[in-house]
């Protein structure tokens, strides 16, 4: 199970929107 | 509200990345919470950016730039850096 803190789930979505602008950039 | 719409699939796989480097440096947490806070300052920066909260001319971390002191700090963790590599924009 995960055990995230407020940095950790911040790191998540910070990691997510790079790889949504990454796949933008793509095409 | 709903966060941004975030592809799953990407969630998914940042949510097991960051797991995987929080058990990675389970006895190492400095190193751990660098990484958090790289992410951090890029995040914030990027948010004043949008809100254009930033001084004219003032230059904001790259992603290249947050690669290299995530590269610096992953030193010997080539899975953890590839990995992370993969959620950047190929330069």
């Amino acid at each position: 199970s995960y055990d995230f803190t407020p940095m950790d789930s911040s790191a998540v979505f910070t990691l997510s929107t790079m790889a949504k602008k990454s796949k933008e950039s793509d095409s | 509200s709903t966060p941004q719409a975030t592809q799953p699939v990407e969630f998914n796989h940042a949510i097991n990345y960051v797991n995987k480097i929080k058990n990675r440096f389970q006895n190492q947490p400095e190193i751990y919470k660098a990484f958090l806070e790289i992410l951090h300052t890029y995040q914030k920066e990027q948010r004043n950016l949008k809100e254009g909260l930033c001084p004219p001319g003032y230059k904001p971390l790259t992603e290249g730039e947050v690669y290299a002191q995530v590269a610096k700090l992953f030193q010997n963790q080539e899975d953890l850096l590839s990995e992370f590599g993969q959620f950047l924009p190929d330069a």
